[in-house]
């Protein structure tokens, strides 16, 4: 059997509230080290990609791999039945056609329990190779979500243009233009503060807004974000899920017609 | 002008 319990659900509403605006559905894979999603958007040019350790759970086990659909807009539905110091425990049997929902209340007085369906899916698996970037930058995630809120209202796509002194992120369209520069702060006393760039070489790319302003949609999990790029390639948009693990979000960039 | 690209220019079906 499957079963997987964490004390705080909020984490996992935090997650869905992260993903469910880019995926209708997705495979989570269940095995001994853990549950991992890999799933694109419909178009391909964005990828999710978590991973929840075993070891962050306050209860695991998975007898056996599972690979099991899921329809994300159900699951979050459900999630939204859970009060904020609910513990949830994920359950499903080998082979299953159904996974539980339990959620109970921090006296134990509640019990509500919640099974959904399972979907079959036809999964596309990307290979992502392990890369070195050119830039890597740490931001607190609150400023970077600001940032492409308020750079959104100017057009369609947000360059990124990343130096040693800092990045600068700009767009512009019909009614003009805008440009917001962050330099990397000279103290980091303040973690959750800190601006941190690390650059082997610059880079310059352009990205589109919808799929940025889904990612920062993982703001709340994580005080910091941190933006991996290199020229040319994939955006890498990861936020911690505290001790747990991680969300990371791919996002293909614009290039010159 | 640019376009928008989609993960499988770089990233490999497995």
């Amino acid at each position: 059997m499957f079963e997987a319990r964490l004390t705080q659900s909020a984490i996992l509403k935090k997650v869905l509230d992260a993903v469910k605006d880019l995926l209708s559905e997705a495979t989570f894979e269940c095995s001994d080290s853990g549950i991992q999603v890999q799933a694109m958007d419909n178009a391909h040019v964005s990828l999710v990609s978590l991973n929840l350790r075993s070891d962050g759970f306050d209860k695991y086990r998975c007898d056996r791999n599972l690979s099991m659909g899921m329809s994300i807009s159900c699951m979050s539905k459900i999630l939204r039945c859970a009060g904020a110091e609910d513990t949830v425990t994920l359950r499903a049997w080998d082979s299953p056609e159904s996974i539980v929902f339990i959620f109970e209340s921090p006296n134990k007085d509640k019990l509500a329990e919640y099974e959904m369906k399972l979907i079959n899916m036809d999964q596309e698996h990307l290979g992502i190779p392990e890369t070195s970037y050119s830039c890597v930058v740490k931001m607190p995630s609150a400023e970077f979500t600001r940032i492409c809120r308020d750079l959104s209202q100017f057009g369609e796509s947000i360059t990124f243009a990343c130096t040693k002194e800092g990045i600068k992120f700009s767009a512009s369209g019909d009614y003009g233009s805008a440009n917001i520069k962050l330099a990397q702060t000279a103290d980091a006393d303040n973690e959750e503060e800190a601006i941190i760039v690390n650059m082997q070489e610059p880079v310059k790319l352009t990205f589109s807004c919808r799929y940025l302003n889904c990612f920062v949609k993982a703001g709340p999990l994580c005080n910091q974000v941190q933006l991996s790029m290199s020229d040319d390639v994939p955006l890498v948009c990861e936020y911690k899920i505290g001790d747990i693990g991680h969300i990371r979000y791919y996002l293909a960039p614009k290039i010159d017609d | 002008k640019k376009k928008q690209s989609t993960l499988t220019d770089f990233f490999k079906k497995s």
